[in-house]
């Protein structure tokens, strides 16, 4: 079932960085993220490619197929439309932009296939 | 004013063993 959209990506939540830095949700950037990852020993940054966008069960709903990590293992997700993921060098993008602006008043551009995202794998995993 | 950590921000895509 699709996944309910956490609190945390409302505009002006604090986010606190791996080294402690705390920043809003809507100024994170691609380096943050990878600084961060490169600091945690569990956690391991991997870029997954948006394969395909299909609608899902329920009419709110998106199912996305990613390519993931360097054995581009195909990963499928079910979430709402307006849940934002972070696409290397662009920012928060969704499926629905006007909706996740609407909803948590997080600017977003559109998730497209061929965005590559932000993801995370367990380092023990490799 | 609750914090949440960066890594809760991003999805966790852990390809799976089977095909």
């Amino acid at each position: 079932s699709p996944v309910a959209l956490p609190p945390f990506f409302m505009r002006g939540s604090i986010i606190q960085l791996a080294d402690g830095e705390l920043k809003r949700v809507e100024d994170l950037k691609t380096e943050d993220f990878i600084q961060s990852a490169e600091i945690s020993s569990e956690l391991k940054i991997d870029s997954s490619t948006v394969e395909r966008i299909d609608s899902g069960q329920n009419p709110n709903a998106v199912v996305i197929q990613f390519s993931v990590g360097e054995l581009k293992a195909q990963v499928c997700v079910e979430v709402l439309v307006e849940y934002p993921f972070f696409v290397f060098g662009q920012g928060w993008s969704s499926c629905c932009p006007d909706r996740t602006t609407q909803l948590f008043e997080l600017s977003c551009a559109k998730l497209c296939v061929g965005d590559v995202c932000v993801s995370l794998t367990l380092r023990s995993l490799r | 004013v609750p914090v949440f950590p960066w890594h809760s921000l991003v999805p966790f895509l852990a390809p799976t063993q089977s095909d």
